[in-house]
């Protein structure tokens, strides 16, 4: 069961953090990376990293792709463009390899979905993020997240995911739609949830702390522990549930039926 | 008793509440900025505030420019153009008032510090950061600080720190120094503690909590309360004490001596 899942953002947000923590392993053990924070040298190209991930009983080839960091450079101007021309690289790959093999055949490296993480500034989108993400979505099932959701008091994070929708919305940018299944009232209800919760807040942590005597993972700071899979905290475990166990087949067949679909008719038209 | 301060930095890094931490009051009463983040539109241009302040018994016209957030924007080449060239404005107009008045008699508007703003991303500085600090330092005594410090661990924040100010040193920027106070040992240990805590790790907040009966000021968040002014918690009121009561006169003759005098130096040169 093959599953790619790409992380975009600027440098310093927590992506790579935050992959240790959706998979509860070292996903960059053959890397730099030690979870301490200490990165020598940043991400300067693309790098895909695959494991066999055991998830609820599925066995999962989980590939992340780990971006360079943008945001570091005076001039963004088409930081975009390594990424989205890894996608169509991708997508091309898979063409070739279906003409020649069957397709249950054949390992599925196409990038199912893209987490473009959002600084916790409070005040809304960056000029690159609109771009970036209006990008993307035309290649890829983009999720939007807040990154370092610690940084936000509650009232704050509310207020912040409300305008950053309005101005996904304003702007037509046309993140991942959470299906609508009307037949099942009970996914129905889950799947407002979903869609009331985006932008995602997380946070991300590899450092276990205790708290009340039970051990979590979590961020200790002088005045309390922020808790990477507390609700009451941030979305983490309602990212990671609607990745890992409920809405995985989804975000494949929508690769399959709608992006990798228009990268074939662009591909043929010419 | 003239006093100006400059805050620069990325938009979206609490530069406006920590402003209004620093003096208790709030310095843009008149704009749209109503400390609850939500700030329509956001500062386009260098916008500057003077208030008439009372600390420690000394009356103080404090002047606070704000200036336009730079990172939104895609293309952040020459970011510090408009800032420069408006500390530049002021000694223009300072040199040019000095050949007609009596100096005791005039108004001193010329920028006395600058707090620069680093995001704290926990990696380090930014390639726009140290270009925009070269530029500044040339002009204005800068002192770094690093914004939402309660966005990083203890740990992490003195690992940032370090990094910065190797940073700092391995590119040569001349940020602020603290006077070498050689005859009095006091001082000179009181000099050395500032030193040691640059950059400044800042957290601001303009909203009262109470905290074991005691209101204090900070975040509230889920797992605690982030106080401004406990020194376990940030550098706040390290950098507010050395500003307002020990080094504001310091910054004044520094800016008087030092920067006043290049620029005249350059002028005079032609
Ligand atoms: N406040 C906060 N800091 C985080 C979080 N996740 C990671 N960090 C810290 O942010 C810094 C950068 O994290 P990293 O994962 O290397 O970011 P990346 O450059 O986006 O891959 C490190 O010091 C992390 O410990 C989070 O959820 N909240
Ligand atoms: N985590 C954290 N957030 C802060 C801090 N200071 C301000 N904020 C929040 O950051 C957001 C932007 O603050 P603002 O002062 O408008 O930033 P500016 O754009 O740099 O002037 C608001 O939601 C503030 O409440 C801080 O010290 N820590």
């Amino acid at each position: 069961f093959d599953f790619t899942l790409m992380v975009v953002g600027q440098s310093g947000l927590g992506k790579s953090t935050l992959i240790n923590s959706l998979f509860m392993s070292d996903i960059y053990e053959d890397s730099t990376y030690n979870g301490s924070g200490i990165r020598m040298p940043k991400t300067t190209q693309i790098r895909s990293s695959t494991v066999h991930v055991q998830e609820g009983g599925v066995h999962l080839e989980l590939t992340v792709i780990d971006t360079p960091g943008f945001g570091d450079v005076v001039d963004n101007s088409q930081c975009w463009k390594p990424i989205t021309e890894h996608v169509n690289s991708l997508f091309e790959e898979f063409l070739n390899a279906e003409s020649r093999v069957i397709r249950e055949a054949m390992e599925d490296r196409r990038v199912h979905v893209c987490l473009y993480f959002i600084a916790p500034t409070g005040h809304g989108l960056k000029q690159v993020d609109i771009e970036f993400m209006k990008e993307l979505c035309e290649k890829v099932n983009v999720i939007p997240v807040i990154a370092k959701a610690d940084t936000l008091t509650p009232e704050e994070c509310s207020r912040f995911k409300k305008t950053i929708m309005n101005e996904i919305h304003e702007n037509g940018i046309k993140i991942y739609q959470f299906p609508d299944s009307e037949g099942d009232e009970e996914e129905a209800a889950a799947n407002k949830k979903l869609r009331d919760a985006i932008p995602f807040a997380v946070v991300g942590s590899n450092t276990v702390v205790e708290v009340s005597g039970k051990k979590v993972r979590g961020r200790l700071y002088p005045w309390g522990v922020a808790e990477v899979d507390n609700l009451s905290h941030c979305d983490f475990t309602t990212l990671r549930n609607m990745l890992v166990r409920t809405h995985m087949q989804d975000l494949k067949d929508v690769t399959d039926n709608v992006h990798y679909e228009n990268y074939r008719c662009q591909k043929l038209a010419g």
